[in-house]
């Protein structure tokens, strides 16, 4: 297809280039579906239609560039770094990830060979392990307060467990220790039984 | 403090002050958010209890009385810039919607938007006083994304000078918009117009649906709640029906087209000029994506850290679960993801407000990129997001399933953006439609700017699928 394969998979504006690829090839693979059923004869809309899950394909696939593109031009804005580095590492795992769930269509447009294949997905998991210390730093980051979160599970000093049951004795079903629905229905029945 | 998460912090590589300051774009931003969040959270008005604890009602009276003391407390502490509107909303209603969301975010802007100097002067400062509580109904019960399909009816009279509205089947029943059940005394209503005996497509009209001062519905106006849903239990999200109707022309926003006393129907200067606020609204929803994602990152990836269990080495104490790779593969590509949002969302809205400027300008030019990109970007983002939220969910087990972890909230209030304001599918073919015209054009030896370049180069190549 004349495309350029990926030369180095940890290049992430070599990555971008590959996701525009893959976008422009399944752009002029819809555009070319449309294309060809409106020479047979058909008529616009029955055309869309036909193709229109290739023409979402597409779309997915131009909006997936968008995105990785955005966050490789956002790390040149970056001076720390200490910051910069991790954040080069997540656009990388972002990247890579994307191409490693939607192989197909790099492959078929000719962008990857499957020995590369092996390669990113290796990568992947080899990022896992450079994210690995990072990730509560990384969510800290978020800078969502504990009442903002409103989660036992994610609260800020990890006190979950005494917490989660503080949370569980506040249920409505706790007001008293025997529910009126005991009186109402079990004890009659279990004194008819 | 946790010590595995005293732990966890203490063997980071970086400084996450640092990258909150780019998240939130510079240090005083961070600053200013923080300051408005400990008013909030400083302020005895905005503690109540729990939600998960409350029926329905209750929690939509809870909902209504926050925003009541809302409205009154950002005036008190003068907060008008609009990012620092929704900070402060978002602080008081933690990250859930509420009631009076559609008056503040969709029937205000239209006023200001598509109203006339004479309209605003009607309807602005009642509205922005509470005393008009507006919601926008376009959405019927039969019909969403495909405006075209719309039937609720606007029949211009010229002897009255009134429009007549209608909603002629069940199925033109406004159906949906937030506040429109209970709270909304007024709403934006789109409806097809018909003058001088031909329909003139979609207008808007502001319309009172209520009483002033006693609530109770017009004569001639149906409107009630929808009923419960998969979640906004805060918001009275409602129907709406005419029966003939009658509004002065004066009602209909003219700031675009126009209907005359005798009826003539004036066309707008460009149909274009409501993609505007379809981009504003869209940009937001990408912004959530990156937040409601990375809320729920949050969460799951702290509690990882917490929670140990299993065994990697036999004998040895159980390990974090953070550190399985399989936990690990769960949740870090959804942590990329979530910062990759946050990029978009903000690019999105830099781009809007820059462009905004040039509509201002009279140049229209890249309207139709930004609306098509938005399109796609809504629906990319908010489907990923979506499931990553529910992936986020199972990750933390079975106390993922309880609402203390918060997680069912984040995704019962989020997963709704996958349909409203367009369903994703339908934005997905409109960016494709954006991209077979650039194609096609490129084909034509057209030249292509902005994010769609790309189709200038491959118009000539040949491409063809790799034989296996």
């Amino acid at each position: 297809a004349g495309r350029p394969q990926i030369a180095d998979i940890n290049d992430v504006f070599g990555l971008v280039e590959a996701y525009k690829q893959r976008a422009a090839w399944l752009v002029v693979r819809a555009a070319r579906g449309v294309q060809s059923d409106l020479k047979r004869g058909k008529r616009k809309e029955d055309a869309w239609n036909k193709n229109s899950v290739d023409l979402v394909r597409a779309s997915q696939a131009h909006c997936h560039y968008v995105v990785v593109k955005l966050f490789a031009d956002k790390l040149s804005e970056v001076l720390d770094a200490a910051t910069h580095r991790i954040l080069s590492s997540l656009c990388l795992l972002y990247a890579l990830h994307g191409i490693s769930k939607n192989t197909g269509d790099f492959l078929q447009a000719g962008l990857l060979t499957s020995s590369q294949l092996e390669h990113v997905d290796q990568r992947v998991k080899d990022l896992l392990g450079v994210i690995r210390p990072n990730a509560v730093a990384l969510v800290d980051a978020f800078d969502y307060s504990d009442t903002q979160l409103s989660s036992v599970l994610g609260r800020y000093d990890g006190n979950v467990y005494e917490n989660m049951f503080e949370w569980a004795k506040k249920s409505p079903l706790n007001k008293t220790q025997v529910h009126e629905s005991f009186h109402k229905y079990l004890k009659p029945l279990q004194s008819k039984l | 403090m946790n010590p595995d998460l005293s732990r966890e912090r203490a063997t980071a590589s970086f400084n996450p002050e640092i990258i909150t300051n780019i998240l939130d774009g510079t240090p005083e931003k961070t600053h200013r958010r923080r300051e408005i969040e400990s008013l909030v959270i400083n302020d005895p008005a905005f503690h109540n209890e729990d939600p998960n604890f409350l029926s329905r009602s209750e929690r939509y009276e809870l909902a209504i009385k926050k925003s009541s003391q809302m409205v009154k407390k950002m005036r008190d502490h003068g907060i008008s810039d609009p990012e620092e509107i929704y900070w402060f909303k978002s602080f008081v209603h933690r990250g859930r919607p509420e009631p009076l969301d559609l008056h503040l975010g969709m029937f205000l802007p239209t006023l200001l938007s598509q109203a006339t100097p004479e309209q605003q002067d009607r309807f602005f400062m009642p509205a922005w006083n509470l005393e008009i509580i507006g919601t926008y109904a376009q959405t019927e019960m039969g019909h969403g994304t495909h405006l075209r399909g719309l039937e609720t009816t606007a029949t211009y009279d010229p002897s009255t000078q009134e429009f007549i509205l209608n909603s002629p089947t069940v199925t033109s029943i406004k159906w949906w918009p937030g506040g429109l059940g209970k709270t909304s005394n007024h709403a934006v209503v789109l409806a097809q117009l018909y003058t001088q005996g031909e329909c003139k497509g979609l207008q808007a009209f502001i319309v009172p649906i209520r009483q002033i001062g006693t609530h109770e519905p017009l004569p001639g106006v149906t409107v009630g709640d929808i009923g419960p849903k998969f979640g906004f239990d805060e918001i009275d999200n409602g129907f709406l029906s005419f029966n003939k109707f009658r509004i002065p022309r004066e009602n209909m926003l003219m700031k675009h087209a126009k209907v005359e006393p005798d009826g003539t129907y004036v066309k707008p200067l460009s149909d274009k000029l409501t993609y505007g606020t379809m981009v504003f609204i869209r940009s937001m929803i990408v912004g959530d994506s990156a937040r409601s994602l990375s809320r729920a990152c949050t969460i799951a990836i702290r509690y990882s850290a917490v929670r140990h269990q299993s065994e990697i080495r036999v004998g040895d104490p159980e390990p974090q679960i953070l550190n399985f790779q399989t936990q690990q593969y769960k949740l870090f590509p959804l942590l990329a993801t979530a910062y990759a949002f946050h990029f978009v969302g903000s690019y999105m809205s830099q781009k809007y407000h820059r462009i905004t400027g040039d509509i201002q300008q009279g140049n229209l030019s890249e309207l139709p990129e930004l609306h098509a990109f938005s399109a796609g970007l809504k629906a990319f983002t908010t489907w990923v997001a979506s499931t990553g939220i529910e992936e986020c969910r199972m990750a933390c087990g079975g106390h993922g399933y309880s609402r203390s972890s918060g997680i069912p909230d984040i995704y019962v209030t989020f997963t709704p953006a996958c349909t409203y304001e367009g369903e994703n599918t339908v934005m997905m073919l409109q960016t494709a439609r954006f991209l077979f015209k650039s194609y096609t054009a490129a084909e034509s030896g057209e030249r292509l700017g902005g994010m769609v370049s790309y189709l200038n180069d491959v118009s000539s190549q040949r491409v063809q699928p790799q034989p296996l």
